[in-house]
């Protein structure tokens, strides 16, 4: 999971990721 | 005589259609100049965006957020290039051997030669000539592209059963919309499910296309498109 840190963030919840 | 009225869809395939994301636009980087760089730059940050709409697409597909979080993202690490190529294919329809990237970036084959986009040119046409053959709608490119993602095929897969549920009911929607809206033609459910290896293949070249781009390092690229290259 922390090497696909951003798909698990943008699934998780519904804010934007920091680093787009 | 009036012709007969069309009966309504089927709650998936309407629901499907209300959730359909916007339109995102390419806006090259005026001050770039043109050429390959430019182009896959151009298309590299295009698909990061794309990728953060289509998750949050994913999520309204109904059974897809009941998944486990491991079996979501598994589905969405198999199945992202596949839908991004059939988003380019479906808006690339209207067109005659061009390919709409995005609504502001159309590139015939000429530009793609220059843009260095050749190899990813000829590979989606086939594609986009197959559906324009079958006359592909919006309901059904739809339809389609949520049994893609919930069909990716992913090995890492923890609960078969449900995922095998997902795809029942997408492909019970495709049925019944099929059914209701082409009795004339009662094998069109078939043939467009009978595109998805195509799909497969002309994604599986995508991917491998811009993985070896990534390799060279010469394209700046977005964390989450790495990401998602990375898990193919």
């Amino acid at each position: 999971k922390e090497k696909h840190k951003i798909l698990h963030q943008l699934l998780q919840n519904n804010t934007s990721p920091v680093d787009l | 005589i009036p012709p007969p009225a069309k009966k309504p869809l089927t709650k998936i395939v309407s629901h499907l259609l209300v959730v359909e994301p916007e339109k995102i636009y390419a806006m090259p980087d005026p001050t770039m100049p043109d050429g390959d760089v430019k182009a896959l730059t151009t298309l590299c940050d295009l698909a990061d965006r794309e990728l953060v709409v289509i998750i949050g697409w994913a999520k309204h597909i109904p059974g897809f957020s009941t998944l486990s979080l491991a079996d979501q993202m598994s589905l969405l690490q198999s199945a992202w290039m596949e839908i991004l190529v059939l988003s380019i294919v479906f808006r690339s329809l209207p067109c005659e051997d061009e390919i709409v990237y995005a609504e502001d970036y159309v590139v015939d084959e000429e530009q793609a030669r220059i843009s260095g986009l050749l190899d990813l040119h000829v590979a989606i046409l086939p594609l986009a000539r197959r559906y324009k053959k079958l006359r592909m709608e919006k309901e059904e490119f739809v339809s389609l592209k949520a049994i893609a993602l919930a069909n990716s095929d992913s090995m890492h897969i923890e609960n078969i059963e449900a995922v095998q549920r997902l795809q029942d009911s997408l492909h019970e929607a495709l049925q019944d919309f099929e059914g209701s809206q082409h009795p004339e033609d009662p094998r069109r459910a078939g043939k467009l499910l009978m595109t998805l290896p195509l799909l497969r293949q002309t994604a599986t070249k995508a991917v491998q296309h811009f993985y070896s781009i990534k390799m060279q390092g010469k394209i700046p690229m977005h964390k989450l498109f790495l990401e998602m290259l990375e898990a193919k």
